[in-house]
């Protein structure tokens, strides 16, 4: 089973095209691993992005240089897993 | 012994235990649900569409579908959740029940079986089924970019390792072409519910063209309807258009090619996140999730049944 320890979503809004270009960059960087949940839309729209944790540090020094603000929207994607899987179990126990 | 009753419904369940679920309705309700067996998938599963209908022959009907993307849980959980709403409002006389009376509802909850049994064994990221085509370097095809409408165009990648991968030729996946069969050859579905999370957006088509479909005021118009039936419930915010407009563009989309076949209430939805969880909504939003869709849901099959064309 892939695990996902130390991946965290992070979303972005970009605000300007520069902003919205910078993102979409981050798309051709295959090496990086990235799950974008959300797509670049469109400026003022949400794009939501799972980093693996290899590649966190140099998606956030991506973005930080361009001056993109992000937003962590998950800390730890395996911790919201573990307790989706703890609910899982626990019900179908009761199954 | 465990009925549909007792069934845990704010929890997400095993692909096994939603077939148990679908055998259970079933088998409580004889003369209104069966189970049609529509294909199988790669991995040789079962493709199954349960029918609610209260009679008649090759009545009118209207599909919903959830789980083509197979990491997107709480659609799945959403429809075995309407699966049983279908079933007590019949009961009950109210909600659908009066459009049981000249309609048929069908309902497949598990629309990419491979894909959502290797979400709970090996990758909870799975979004693709899980074919492998000669030549390709990587496994699956985006089920939202297979189907005979734009394949190929922009809005899909030509790249077997990208997610929104169109796959080889339209309809390579058994998953979509079992479904492209059984609309062709059902010929009477009026409605097409493609459910999807998450970004809260009910959308219509076309995503591969910037032409507006000839009835787009018609859709607009009830998709607003039915996004203020959806908000009402919890005040969860939903925006609505066509998708190129809406979204992005996307080629080789399921409604774009339901639409196309001449399916005029055509319509997808990306349900909520709540801003915070994107496919890892946690369980206890499921039913409440399921709820406000049901509404927008009602508004889209009452529209169809006053507007039969």
């Amino acid at each position: 089973t892939e695990t996902f320890v130390g991946h965290q979503v992070l979303r972005v809004i970009p605000q300007n095209d520069e902003e919205l270009q910078k993102v979409q960059e981050l798309q051709e960087l295959e090496h990086l691993q990235l799950d974008f949940w959300l797509a670049p839309r469109g400026l003022g729209l949400p794009v939501d992005i799972r980093v693996p944790f290899p590649s966190l540090q140099a998606v956030k020094a991506h973005l930080e240089a361009a001056g993109v603000s992000y937003s962590i929207m998950i800390e730890d994607v395996q911790a919201l897993l573990d307790e989706e899987q703890r609910e899982m179990l626990r019900s179908s126990r009761q199954l | 012994p465990l009925n549909t009753d007792t069934f845990n419904y704010e929890a997400y369940h095993t692909i096994d235990e939603i077939y148990n679920f679908m055998d259970l309705l079933v088998a409580e309700n004889p003369n209104l649900v069966s189970k049609l067996e529509i294909g199988r998938s790669t991995e040789n599963r079962p493709l199954y569409v349960l029918k609610f209908s209260t009679g008649g022959t090759n009545r009118p009907a209207v599909w919903i579908d959830t789980g083509i993307h197979s990491r997107e849980w709480v659609t799945q959980a959403s429809g075995v959740w309407f699966a049983k709403k279908i079933v007590e409002d019949h009961a009950n006389n109210e909600g659908v029940a009066s459009i049981l009376e000249t309609m048929d509802i069908l309902l497949e909850i598990v629309t990419n079986p491979d894909g959502f049994a290797y979400t709970q064994t090996t990758n909870r990221m799975w979004r693709k089924t899980r074919s492998r085509h000669s030549g390709n370097l990587c496994v699956g095809v985006d089920p939202n970019r297979n189907w005979d409408a734009g394949f190929g165009e922009a809005g899909a990648s030509s790249s077997s390792c990208s997610e929104t991968y169109h796959g080889p030729y339209a309809n390579s996946e058994p998953e979509v072409k079992s479904i492209v069969d059984f609309v062709k050859s059902h010929g009477n579905i009026k409605a097409f519910v493609s459910i999807h999370s998450y970004s809260q957006l009910l959308l219509y088509p076309y995503g591969y063209t910037y032409t507006a479909v000839p009835d787009q005021q018609e859709l607009h118009e009830v998709s607003a309807k039915a996004v203020a039936a959806l908000s009402s419930l919890y005040g969860t915010q939903y925006k609505y258009g066509s998708i190129i407009t809406t979204i992005y563009r996307a080629s080789g989309g399921t409604i774009d090619w339901t639409y196309n076949q001449g399916i005029k209430y055509s319509f997808t939805f990306e349900l909520r996140d709540t801003g915070r969880y994107g496919f890892l909504l946690p369980a206890k939003q499921i039913v409440p999730t399921a709820e406000e869709t049901w509404l927008a849901l009602k508004v889209i099959i009452e529209h169809t049944r006053d507007n039969l064309y």
